[in-house]
């Protein structure tokens, strides 16, 4: 994927059900640590791979990008920094 | 100018005598204390009890202002992942923002030090996630902190300010704002306070803030002392109210807590009005800690007012609200706020009402108009929306230069509000992809009627003029209620006694209230009124009914000719009387008295009730909104009765038919509706042919979809779990035949060369020198599949 000028970290937000334990699973066959759950958010947990590089101007794809397949995976983002303002 | 107030209540804060918009302490200055921040304190509100946090880049914890309403549960370090909000300390300062925007809620009073907050006697919290990286997931988790015990989530950033970003929200996000509103504060919804955009001075407009644009959050700006726009200061349509804060030269500023233990005056911006909301909510709250989210924005819009505030656009709305693009519905007011929440009634359940013209593109030249007429979804009692709250419109514009754009709507009863200004500094090309812009200037007004878009396209710079701008789809979205929000005080009065909640100090007496209860009717009545007469002109006015009487809420009765779907018509009582859960016409309350049910349910024809799911045999039957049988032969079957998806015990599924099952050797034959003989090759079968075979007969191999005697060229015999005889499988590529899998090769394809037990092309490679060949097998890539054909032939050939 092309920059657009965003910056990708290596930080995920993935939607699996079947309860954290599933979760777990899934995070490990990728590579990924499982965070966990994202607030109060169900189903919605939050993955870190250290082994991504930590800021980047593009999508890197490796053995990683696969968690987007998963049929456990029902949805799955890799997280963009956002720029904010103090105001 | 408001009457100066009896200084009653004094502190022993340094900055507490400075404190201008709290108090008036000098009679050669002019008092701003229209807040009235000090009158609310004096009928004891000070925000008890009530948990605030501030979303920023941390609070200093142990600051002596600070740290008496200090409340661990309310703070957490996102940025860190632990429960220490504690800014991070640098020589540039540069994480001081929360800490001041805390200082102005809940400092600590006359504790000798700095200032006193809004709501001093507030627990507040921080949430540290500026400092880092800000994703989707960091914004979720922030606003997600501890929903039920944070009352007030107060943010004082977002989108760059530089009138050219379009930025707001992402999925996480927004559904963490629904999740707060909706369970937040045990149901009663979170509230979020946010600061609308600094960006005035690069003419930003802050409907290109999603998160300051959102229905969910309480969006605030900020006004100078003498009440003019700060030079900071973004229009829009979503800003609900103001407070002061500093931005002209030589005008008083405002005092909080900084980093370091310290003081400072040099707080400005929208930050200085956001907390001072939250602190005035946190009054609010103690005085009636039943409000819900949407209660607390009637609260701001019915007390919040104009006073001296400048700006050429105020106007009134067809409810009688003054409202402005730059200050919302004014100056907020605490005392009123406090009095209105202690009588306060919970305002009807929201209903959202969608509608879209016609899809079709249509292009901007100079301006463009599009109007929908809205019954306000009437007919549907679950979206009907009478009265408005918030409007957004849902656009999907492709233009070549986004900054040029104008955008307005105009309400039925003719109110124009500006959705979107001019930005020059925005030569986006991307336009405007399904974009929420968000006008609170409706409010109160009636739904229903011809609202109409108005895009305008001045360009700002050459462009080519062959260019136009599209807009491609636009969906009006109504929020609101479909009854009056405000029943007369007197039914209020004598029926939500729950909801009351007096004061710390005296219940205050209502005189103006008291004399409305005693005015009476002379007017004629609604024609469904019975003989008793009416106390007013509409349906809910009257006395008693010619037909039926409809409950439409607690307080809130009206007659009809008809009940409403949901209803049945009780006629010995001549009361509309609510159907069972799911039901959408009944012949009685139970849940087995059903005639139809709601979408999305199905009737139970055996039981008479509305079932989400059918039993098994039944497949949900959307044309008739029942559960149906299936056909004989299913055991289960979805949307039509023939379509199987399993079958009854000596049937077997072919496709979505059931068929009878078939001994082996011969396949069900669905023309001549009989068992028929499968290909002398086949032991079980799907139809005549040797390709139809699902099992191979006794001494036949299964290769790809048939079943033969030996394997063909190129493909081995091997046994195959699950299969009672072997099956043939393919050879490595190129091969003709093999020994087996991987690299067995015993003979190539034409055009291919067997090297080591695999086949290679003949081709040779001119540039295959010696070192080039030591690089190919020092590295074994003729032994990876990716490199096989990589020249291994010619090294191979040259040793």
């Amino acid at each position: 994927a092309t920059g657009h000028g965003h910056v990708y970290t290596n930080h995920w937000a993935v939607r699996i059900t079947g309860g954290a334990e599933q979760a777990d699973k899934v995070a490990a066959k990728y590579g990924y640590r499982n965070l966990g759950q994202i607030g109060s958010l169900e189903d919605h947990y939050h993955f870190y791979h250290s082994r991504v590089v930590r800021r980047a101007t593009f999508s890197l794809k490796g053995p990683h990008s696969f968690i987007h397949m998963d049929p456990m995976v029902d949805w799955a983002q890799q997280q963009v920094a956002k720029p904010r303002v103090k105001r | 100018h408001a009457p100066r107030n009896q200084d009653l209540i004094h502190f022993n804060d340094p900055k507490w005598s400075n404190m201008w918009y709290i108090h008036c302490n000098n009679k050669s200055s002019r008092c701003r204390s229209e807040m009235n921040i000090l009158p609310a304190w004096q009928r004891g509100y000070t925000g008890k009890d009530v948990v605030v946090t501030i979303l920023d880049d941390g609070i200093e914890r142990n600051h002596p202002d600070l740290a008496q309403n200090y409340d661990q549960l309310a703070s957490y370090d996102v940025n860190g992942n632990d429960h220490d909000p504690t800014p991070r300390y640098d020589s540039r300062n540069e994480n001081i923002h929360g800490t001041r925007c805390a200082g102005e809620v809940a400092a600590a009073a006359n504790n000798s030090h700095c200032i006193v907050g809004v709501a001093y006697n507030a627990h507040i919290g921080g949430i540290r996630m500026l400092d880092g990286d800000v994703t989707d997931i960091v914004e979720a988790k922030s606003l997600g902190v501890q929903p039920d015990y944070i009352d007030i989530y107060s943010a004082s950033w977002g989108p760059r300010d530089d009138g050219k970003t379009v930025d707001g929200p992402g999925p996480l996000t927004k559904q963490a704002f629904e999740q707060g509103i909706k369970k937040g504060r045990k149901g009663l919804g979170s509230i979020f306070v946010w600061a609308s955009g600094n960006g005035g001075r690069q003419g930003d407009h802050c409907s290109c803030d999603g998160y300051t644009n959102s229905i969910y959050t309480i969006s605030i700006s900020s006004t100078t002392e003498n009440g003019n726009k700060p030079w900071y200061l973004e229009v829009c349509s979503s800003i609900i109210a103001t407070t002061y804060s500093s931005g002209e030269f030589k005008e008083r500023k405002i005092m909080t807590t900084d980093l370091r233990q310290c003081c400072t005056e040099g707080h400005t911006g929208t930050s200085v009005s956001a907390p001072i909301v939250a602190g005035i909510i946190a009054l609010t709250l103690e005085a009636n800690l039943l409000l819900t989210w949407r209660d607390v924005q009637h609260l701001l819009v019915n007390t919040s007012r104009p006073l001296h505030l400048k700006a050429d656009d105020w106007k009134t709305n067809a409810a009688g609200h003054r409202v402005s693009h730059l200050y919302g519905f004014g100056l907020v007011d605490a005392e009123a706020m406090v009095l209105e929440a202690r009588k306060w009634r919970t305002v009807p359940p929201q209903h959202t009402c969608s509608q879209m013209p016609e899809r079709h593109t249509r292009y901007i030249s100079r301006s463009l108009n599009s109007s929908i007429t809205t019954s306000g979804c009437s007919e549907d009692p679950e979206q009907h929306v009478d009265y408005l709250e918030h409007v957004v419109v849902k656009v999907l514009i492709v233009h070549p230069r986004r900054g040029d754009l104008e955008i307005n709507l105009i309400s039925p009863s003719g109110t124009r509000s500006q959705l979107l200004a001019k930005r020059l500094f925005d030569s986006s090309s991307e336009g405007f992809r399904n974009w929420e812009f968000m006008t609170i200037h409706f409010w109160g007004e009636r739904a229903e009627g011809l609202w109409s878009l108005e895009i305008t396209d001045s360009p700002s710079r050459p462009r080519r003029p062959e260019v136009l701008g599209k807009l491609k789809e636009w969906t009006l979205i109504l929020h609101g209620t479909s009854q009056n929000p405000y029943q007369p005080y007197s039914t209020q009065h004598h029926h939500s006694s729950l909801l009351e909640t007096p004061g710390p100090d005296e219940v205050l007496e209502e005189p103006e209230l008291q004399d409305e209860e005693k005015e009476e009717y002379n007017g004629p009545c609604h024609s469904e009124c019975g003989d008793q007469g009416c106390d007013g002109p509409d349906a809910d006015h009257c006395l008693n009914c010619i037909h039926f009487s409809l409950s439409r809420s607690k307080n809130d009765r009206a007659c009809v000719s008809h009940c409403p779907l949901g209803h049945y018509e009780d006629t010995v009582s001549r009361r509309c009387r609510r159907c069972h859960k799911g039901c959408e016409k009944c012949v009685g309350r139970s849940a087995g008295d059903c005639l139809s049910c709601r979408r999305g349910l199905y009737l139970n024809t055996l039981s008479s009730s509305c079932i989400d799911t059918c039993p098994p045999g039944y497949f949900a039957d959307n044309y008739q909104k029942q559960c149906s049988k299936c056909h004989d032969t299913c055991r289960r079957c979805l949307r039509y009765a023939d379509r199987c998806s399993a079958c009854n015990e000596g049937y077997s599924l072919a496709g979505v038919t059931c068929v009878p099952e078939c001994t082996n050797g011969t396949f069900f034959h669905l023309e001549e509706m009989m068992c028929k003989p499968c290909h002398s090759s086949c032991r079980t079968c799907t139809g005549p042919s040797e390709e139809k075979c699902i099992q191979c007969a006794e001494g036949y191999l299964q290769q790809e979809w048939r079943c033969v005697q030996t394997c063909s060229p190129g493909y081995y015999s091997e046994e195959a779990a699950g299969v009672p005889n072997n099956m043939c499988h393919r050879c490595e590529q190129n091969c003709l035949s093999c020994g087996g899998p991987g690299t067995t090769c015993t003979k190539c394809k034409d055009g291919y060369s067997l090297v080591s037990r695999t086949c290679i092309a003949n081709a040779s490679c001119n540039n295959a020198d010696e070192m080039f060949c030591d690089m190919v097998k020092s590295n074994r890539l003729c032994e990876k599949k990716l490199y096989r054909q990589f020249c291994c032939r010619t090294c191979m050939m040259n040793g």
